[in-house]
């Protein structure tokens, strides 16, 4: 009940001496890495975590959970929403919803892009951002269009190019510049 | 078979649910029939087909593509036994019952399914159905169960909220790690669910804490059964890990959870868990400022929260039982007979098993010195507040002379768990904590030990150093306390034998 | 000491630890945005 009996504590090069003790629960780690993968910051502004708690360990935490959340009656069956005459909206017809999709901003088609894989309103997304010169990597699965403030430098055998495009980033939801070398066999 | 039929009948409900949304009116007409046609007329019918629906929807899962959509069969049941709860007008048994049979269904399905085989059991599913209920509560309870049209049953669902929360946890309760291994993991999952833990911390009047506290004591318990000096598994690793992040959060959001309820938590914690015993008893309620504790002029008189006594959600006197009287007895009137009567209670009949850091085991009964100096600290605080701070930061005073001839009289190990249990009392800026640091300060410099006194001081200095050097957090008490020791004017640290006979110790307080 | 079928059982239990998918708010059925249409094999497949 000494002082004596912490000396494993403080030994811990000595592996014969600290056996007995696993130091990850008696000393216990630095728990920053723990602390910040809740999501606690380190300033003063505290927000409760155990609401978006995805699991206990970091290791099974790789995708947001859904959390509680309200949706009043006035917000369900708005009409006219995504200039739909139809209530919940619809998408079904190329040639009826091509003008709908063309009232879109980026944004908007980027993420009806995206979100609804394999549909009508993908194509018609699609058509809507090609109208708006962007263009679609297939390599990249990425959008871009031409940076308008710079000339791209054609390549010798005509295949490529290389300039300056601006990207639309889908997992951080924003539009960024970036010097590339293009190949135009890799977008439509 | 009526099972066979059961089966038919529920896979047109899993169909019907992938065609339409989960309001559609078919869904209500679908659900009439049931009961209409005798799918689901009495308990007995009720019982069978939920049964044979859970084992289906079990079966379902492992037969799936583990990259597809698993729990199609799992989310539907869910929906359905929700949308049941909802929908009955309850005339000849409650919602209560309603609930407790779905939950007995489920747990016979599942222990039936985790002993048999543990090769194909699987906790996922099991899991999914539990996650659903929570999910589809937290949808339907959303702003008082607005949602909810009729007037009468909105007003019995708001009532029966708490009753849903306190129902699910005593279930989680049976299916605990001790009872079901196989699910260990999914249960721990469970209990820290974004759509169950914080809800039981917020319930009005704590009305979820005592069913919580039962849930992480069953945790606590776990751990301290399986933590073994020098062989600790990688499973169980993997479970305090969670366990610390789950009480991390706690300590984030809710921390007068921890503050309140410290006392059982300590009386389970494994012994040997420094780290996690400084993250409980760090808590500091929300918006509290907490001063400097290395301040060597720190004065706690001074400071207002040290005025006030912390508060206890579980009365520590429920835990003293026949020594309660001679406590209060004692500390009205301290006598030599009440004192040895005391004592003797606190020894065990049996060795109580601890994997302690220098020790294996135990003689004295820790909860109840425990429960002995909290209520002693109640009483402290009370009285502070009811007389002064003079009759109470006082060595004459009954408080103060019944710790210390426990600590007199005692064994090493009592004094030790005495010594122990005082410095967990150190904690946030509170009355407890300024009358512990003034104790335990005046019991390190007084002489009134005599001979003794060199192996109190090394008992407190022992506690106090596991304490600290551990990494962070720290509590705001013991880091006064340990601060105000190293800076004393009447004790130089580095002047005492069994500090200086230690190299590593000498070197640490050197360091210090 | 645990013994050992609790020791395997144990382990199954974290192999088969389910994760956050698992705990996400149940799927089901919702009216669709807009009716399946064969795409390029080069867009994304998944939302």
């Amino acid at each position: 009940f000494g002082l004596k009996a912490l000396v494993p504590l403080l030994r811990q090069d000595d592996k014969e001496l600290s056996k007995p003790y696993d130091h990850s629960m008696t000393l216990g780690a630095d728990l920053s890495s723990m602390i910040h993968s809740l999501g606690i910051p380190r300033d003063n502004t505290r927000h409760r975590v155990l609401d978006t708690f995805q699991s206990p360990w970091a290791e099974t935490s790789r995708s947001e959970v859904e959390p509680t959340f309200f949706i009043p009656d006035s917000f369900v069956g708005i009409s006219g929403v995504l200039q739909s005459p139809v209530t919940p909206p619809r998408f079904d017809s190329a040639q009826n919803d091509q003008q709908r999709v063309a009232l879109f901003q980026d944004e908007t088609l980027f993420y009806l892009f995206y979100k609804h894989p394999g549909t009508v309103l993908q194509e018609l997304t699609y058509l809507e951002l090609r109208n708006r010169n962007w263009r679609y990597h297939t390599t990249l699965r990425a959008w871009l269009t031409k940076d308008p403030l710079m000339e791209p430098e054609v390549s010798a055998d005509g295949l490529s190019e290389r300039g300056s495009y601006v990207f639309f980033d889908p997992q951080r939801w924003e539009k960024c510049q970036k010097d590339f070398l293009l190949f135009y066999n890799a977008i439509m | 078979t009526s099972t066979e039929r059961y089966y038919l009948v529920f896979t047109e409900w899993v169909r019907l649910l992938q065609r339409v949304t989960s309001d559609d009116k078919i869904i209500f007409v679908f659900i009439k029939q049931l009961m209409d046609k005798g799918v689901l007329s009495d308990s007995d019918n009720f019982i069978g087909f939920v049964k044979a629906a859970l084992e289906l929807s079990v079966y379902s899962f492992k037969e799936s593509d583990p990259t597809g959509e698993v729990f199609t069969a799992i989310d539907a049941l869910s929906k359905l036994l929700i949308k049941l709860f909802i929908l009955q007008d309850f005339a000849g048994y409650s919602r209560q019952e309603y609930l407790n049979t779905v939950f007995s269904i489920i747990l016979l399905v599942f222990s039936n399914d985790h002993e048999e085989d543990e090769a194909t059991f699987n906790e996922r599913p099991y899991f999914r159905l539990l996650s659903n209920f929570l999910c589809e509560w937290a949808t339907l309870r959303g702003h008082n169960f607005i949602k909810v049209a009729d007037q009468k049953t909105r007003k019995e669902l708001l009532s029966f909220d708490a009753e849903f929360y306190n129902i699910f946890a005593s279930y989680l309760h049976s299916f605990q790690p001790f009872a079901f291994p196989g699910f260990s993991f999914a249960w721990i999952s469970l209990l820290s669910h974004r759509m169950f833990l914080p809800v039981m911390l917020r319930l009005p009047q704590k009305a979820g804490w005592e069913k919580l506290m039962l849930l992480l004591i069953d945790l606590l318990k776990f751990l301290n059964q399986y933590t073994i000096k020098g062989k600790i598994s990688d499973a169980v690793s993997v479970v305090y890990k969670g366990t610390l992040r789950i009480f991390l959060g706690i300590s984030n959001d809710v921390p007068q959870f921890l503050i309140e309820n410290h006392y059982e938590l300590m009386n389970n914690l494994p012994i040997s868990y420094f780290q996690l015993k400084n993250v409980i008893l760090s808590a500091i309620p929300l918006k509290m400022l907490v001063p400097n504790p290395f301040d060597s002029d720190l004065a706690l008189e001074n400071i207002t929260e040290c005025q006030n006594p912390p508060v206890v959600f579980y009365d520590p006197v429920s835990d003293i039982q026949a020594l309660k009287k001679p406590v209060d007895n004692y500390l009205r009137i301290p006598s030599n007979s009440l004192l040895r009567t005391i004592i003797n209670g606190l020894y065990l009949t049996e060795y109580d098993i601890k994997g302690g850091v220098g020790f294996d085991m135990l003689t004295t009964n820790n909860k109840l010195i425990r429960a002995i100096v909290l209520h002693v600290a109640v009483e402290a605080g009370l009285e502070n507040g009811r007389t002064s701070s003079n009759a109470v930061f006082n060595t004459k005073s009954s408080y103060y002379q019944l710790l210390f001839d426990l600590i007199h009289d005692g064994t090493i190990e009592l004094k030790f768990q005495v010594i122990q249990v005082m410095i967990e009392q150190l904690r946030y800026p509170n009355i407890h904590t300024r009358w512990f640091i003034y104790v335990l300060r005046d019991m390190f410099v007084t002489e009134a030990w005599e001979e003794q006194r060199t192996e109190v001081q090394e008992i407190i200095l022992r506690s106090l150093l596991e304490r600290v050097i551990v990494h962070n957090p720290h509590t705001w008490g013991v880091s006064v306390l340990f601060t105000q020791l190293l800076n004393s004017d009447e004790v130089n640290l580095l002047e005492l034998d069994f500090i200086n006979n230690i190299p590593e110790i000498k070197h640490m307080f050197v360091q210090l | 000491e645990m013994p050992p079928k609790m020791v395997s059982q144990l382990e199954s239990s974290l192999l088969n630890c389910p994760d956050s998918l698992d705990a996400d708010s149940p799927y089901l059925y919702q009216v669709p945005l807009s009716n399946p249409h064969p795409t390029s094999i080069f867009f994304p497949s998944e939302p």
